[in-house]
């Protein structure tokens, strides 16, 4: 089983949109997989048409009220479920600051749950706070979407050092699985110069024993295109919305590359 | 002297774009600006080419260690101040947990200062936390960025409950002068049909005592532009970096209806 994190604290980067159509797209491939909202504004529950509510259990029971992390496990389709998240997930931080053990919860609440998920992929908000940190500390690899901007590969060593001291202090076993380039236009300078950048900052970490040192810039690239911002508006994966569509395409080139990579761990 | 926050939950909508290059923009008209980084990514730091370090005076100094605003006020060029954020910034919401009175510690540093600035820009970070907050209880004014997707329409009714809360418990005065809409494509059938969801949505606010009732959708749009994502990484405004770009013509166009809507206030 395998816990991937989608995480950047940088807005607006496509961390949601890799979520629910990287996550569809390993459950086309026959994988059963669970998809965990941890972002309050609570899009990868609206992506699939989930009024996020009081009403149904979400992650935020889960973490503020010890209900079971099955409780919260919402059935989507055939090979997909989805742990909501809600609005009070954005107090769960301060309500969570004097609790013993709190960057570990969500790895305590799955470890009494029985399931038989291949992927759990988690979407993260746009920060470095508690939830993410929950993420961290749960997570087997972490996937960094990324948009091939300059202000967005100003926080990659942040986001990085972040990575490090939770894999020292509370997850050994995490390890940076790629970055994978969304929004790509490869036919802007500045796209190919930040990739150019990428490599060789990824390339002087290889051999070293650092989290990321076996990380790669995936070769799938998830380019602009328009259809992955409709699809939400009809509660849809772009593997439903538009199946012939690039988004859908490069979303399936990247799945394909996420489940052979595991061939080789 | 007006405090305008550019704010939005959402990630990735071009806060820090619109504060620099408003910024830049109203300070070309002979307006004396000073710009506040309340983001611990610093972006709005590091787009006018200054390095985010403990060494310099910060907003953290001020929220949490009692420095006098003045001294953060670091002089950009002629008309433009900065006031930039660092990495520290990212525990000031927990360091400050159990402080009295810590949703207006910004209003209090600024009200113990003399200066002559005409406008005063809040760069706030993709959240609703303790740091934008402090940005709402200051502010006289809301902008709200925001690109024409989907999802992006989703956070703005939590927005503008957030914003009422504020008007309500800390801060009467405050408003929302409008919403500007950014990376603008007009040909996509999303913006055209998100921004004829946001016009009805304002409309019907108006009348009412609402703190956005008299909010408008700005008529000047930022659309998509290259050269604005470029720009940060020679530390320029697009000012100077392309001033005869889409991007500079769109920010000195936003900057005149900022300006004009204040004869009416
Ligand atoms: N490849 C793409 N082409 C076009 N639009 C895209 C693409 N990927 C994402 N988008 C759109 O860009 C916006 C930002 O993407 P998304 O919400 O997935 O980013 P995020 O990192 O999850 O944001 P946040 O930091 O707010 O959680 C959304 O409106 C989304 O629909
Ligand atoms: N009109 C535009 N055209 C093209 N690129 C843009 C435009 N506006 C902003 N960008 C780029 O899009 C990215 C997001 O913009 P920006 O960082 O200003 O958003 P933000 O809301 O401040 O993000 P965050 O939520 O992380 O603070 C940046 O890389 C920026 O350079
Ligand atoms: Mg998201
Ligand atoms: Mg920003």
């Amino acid at each position: 089983m395998r816990i991937i994190a989608l995480m950047n604290q940088k807005g607006g980067v496509g961390k949601t949109t890799t979520t629910v159509n990287l996550g569809a797209a390993l459950a086309e491939r026959g994988k059963k997989v669970c998809l965990i909202d941890l972002d309050p504004q609570a899009h990868l529950t609206i992506n699939y048409g989930i009024e996020p509510s009081r009403e149904i259990c979400s992650l935020y029971n889960v973490l503020v009220e010890g209900r079971s992390f099955l409780e919260a496990v919402h059935k989507v389709n055939q090979n997909v479920a989805l742990v909501p998240s809600s609005i009070d997930l954005a107090a769960a931080e301060i309500e969570l600051v004097g609790e013993l053990g709190r960057e570990m919860i969500l790895k305590k609440r799955l470890e009494q749950a029985q399931h038989d998920f291949d992927y759990i992929l988690l979407d993260c908000p746009p920060s470095l706070g508690l939830l993410t940190i929950n993420a961290l500390s749960l997570a087997s690899e972490v996937i960094i979407p990324m948009q091939a901007h300059f202000l967005a590969l100003q926080g990659v060593a942040k986001l990085l050092e972040t990575i490090q001291l939770v894999s020292r202090r509370m997850n050994p076993r995490l390890v940076v699985a790629g970055i994978v380039l969304t929004m790509f236009d490869a036919q802007t300078k500045l796209s190919n110069e930040v990739v150019a950048e990428l490599n060789s900052f990824i390339e002087s970490a290889q051999g070293k024993s650092l989290p990321w040192s076996g990380a790669r810039v995936f070769s799938s690239r998830i380019r602009r295109n328009i259809k992955l911002a409709e699809s939400p508006s009809f509660g849809q994966t772009i593997l439903d919305y538009e199946p012939a569509s690039n988004g859908a395409a490069d979303h399936r080139a990247l799945a394909m590359e996420v489940i052979e990579m595991s061939a080789g761990v």
